[in-house]
């Protein structure tokens, strides 16, 4: 496999947790869903249960005209809200299969940029618990659950907050203010001139990706610069965290690289 | 002169954290806000090769040099910025998200940041009730200059100051939010446009996370005699 990162952003499907008696093990494993029939249909992710573009669920019952797009007029009224249906209502599958073949010491590893509010992984029928928190990054290395013949499948269930809230009769900013216990966006239930989003955006909100690496993988370089003499001299400073993931001490070169595209496709290296 | 090799020696299954010597830059192009000069983002390339392996990772990132620096002006009680030494008069919209139902796409962070260039501003203010901005819409306020207030999760409505009065020590869990916050800044830190962090809007967070942002998030103190004549 070549090293560096895939985005998982196809081929995706989705269903209600309450309509599936499954679990995440047999989904992964015996009984995967062979295409988007009830209670599963097409789902693009990352995106929300209710919203989301390229999006997981409301995208998509609006799409399959399933309920009206909350966008327009007063359909949002015609949307039940979490606080009526219940979290369950609100807490959805997303299954997606992908191919990944490693050579001996290449890794691999299953990232999501944001879920909203929290999660179980299942890959090739292992489970692996995503903490709460919408503005928190997962990394899960899942090299050892990979299958053999490279034909991968994941499955993700998705709760909402944890305490979603109830919108007052007359609204206002940010409805009973429930939603503020959590670390998650606050204007879901509702603010100024936004109408209270019905699942409070839970879902795959932010990109899902692989990524590909040998025995050493960078983490979250951070690059400062100092000026001085006027900006005349200038230093650019980076660090990053390295993690050798094999059994054995790794002897490495670290590259740094600036360029500067300058116009017409010259660089200046 | 721009392309440096370490070797690194590391114990097998541990993490390290390493720091490249300083590369000096004589006069590099530097980057500025919309309407006060070219936006000049440079490619940083960062690869680590094994022995016995090959290449093993890399990562890549576009970095602009410019210093940005603001405080409490004492004559007008504002506060003044200064990019790159120049005093800047800000032009700033306020953001809520790009769409309420989280309707994300590089597509569409490219159309409304480069709307909010176009009507001539150079700073945009992420609303604390709304989300910690994305890597795609840092992107492209580095490519159109526009610099970026970037508030935390706390909003004066729902955390101790609405009506009813709620939420008075914000979130139940604390170091879950300090979490978030550290996993977002590492996320978003090295984006040219970042220009303040800000605990929340109309609300100071409580006082025991205000205390931990202002301490992860102050200057270095090696970067102090930054800037020196």
């Amino acid at each position: 496999a070549e090293i560096g990162k895939t985005k998982l952003d196809s081929g995706w499907l989705a269903a209600r947790s309450t309509e599936v008696q499954l679990t995440g093990t047999q989904l992964t494993t015996t009984h995967p869903p062979a295409g988007p029939t009830a209670p599963w249909m097409d789902a693009v992710v990352p995106g929300t249960v209710i919203g989301g573009l390229i999006d997981s669920v409301l995208a998509t019952l609006v799409k399959n005209k399933v309920v009206p797009d909350p966008f327009y007029g007063l359909e949002n009224e015609t949307i039940i809200d979490i606080a009526d249906s219940g979290r369950e209502y609100y807490t959805f599958w997303f299954f997606t299969t992908f191919h990944c073949k490693l050579s001996g010491t290449q890794h691999l590893d299953l990232n999501f940029r944001g879920i909203n509010y929290s999660a179980e992984v299942y890959l090739n029928g292992h489970k692996t618990i995503l903490p709460k928190g919408m503005f928190r990054r997962h990394s899960l290395n899942v090299t050892d659950t990979l299958h053999p013949d490279g034909q991968n499948l994941l499955a993700v269930l998705v709760h909402p907050p944890d305490h979603p809230g109830t919108i007052p009769p007359d609204g206002g900013q940010g409805g009973d203010h429930e939603i503020g216990k959590d670390v998650t966006t606050q204007y879901v239930e509702g603010w100024d001139w936004i109408a209270p989003i019905r699942d409070r955006n839970t879902g795959i909100w932010d990109e899902v990706s692989i990524s590909v690496t040998g025995p050493v993988k960078i983490i979250d370089p951070h690059l400062v610069s100092s000026l001085f003499d006027n900006y005349k001299r200038v230093y650019l400073h980076a660090t990053t965290e390295l993690e050798n993931r094999s059994a054995l001490a790794a002897e490495c070169s670290l590259n740094i690289q600036v360029t500067m595209e300058l116009e017409g496709g010259v660089c200046l290296v | 002169e721009h392309l440096q090799t370490q070797k690194l020696l590391i114990p097998a299954r541990a993490c390290v954290q390493y720091t490249f010597p300083q590369i000096f830059f004589y006069k590099p192009n530097l980057w500025w806000p919309n309407g006060m000069g070219k936006q000049s983002l440079y490619n940083i390339n960062i690869s680590v090769d094994v022995k016995g392996y090959g290449e093993s990772d890399l990562w890549s990132h576009l970095f602009g040099f410019r210093k940005i620096e603001s405080h409490i002006d004492k004559a007008t009680g504002g506060r003044l910025f200064k990019v790159n030494g120049q005093p800047i008069f800000i032009r700033g919209g306020n953001w809520i998200v790009s769409d309420g139902l989280l309707r994300l796409s590089k597509k569409r962070y490219k159309t409304d940041i480069k709307f909010h260039a176009d009507m001539n501003l150079n700073m945009i203010r992420c609303w604390g009730g709304g989300l910690a901005e994305r890597p795609e819409f840092y992107h492209y306020c580095d490519i159109y200059g526009l610099l970026v207030w970037q508030e935390f999760w706390i909003t004066g409505d729902v955390d101790g100051r609405g009506v009813p009065v709620s939420n008075p020590d914000g979130p139940l869990d604390h170091d879950l939010f300090m979490l978030c916050a550290r996993d977002t800044v590492k996320l978003l830190r090295n984006h040219s446009s970042l220009a303040l962090w800000v605990g929340g809007n109309e609300q100071v967070p409580p006082e025991d996370i205000n205390k931990a942002l202002k301490d992860d998030l102050k200057l270095h103190p090696f970067f102090y005699n930054s800037n020196g004549i």
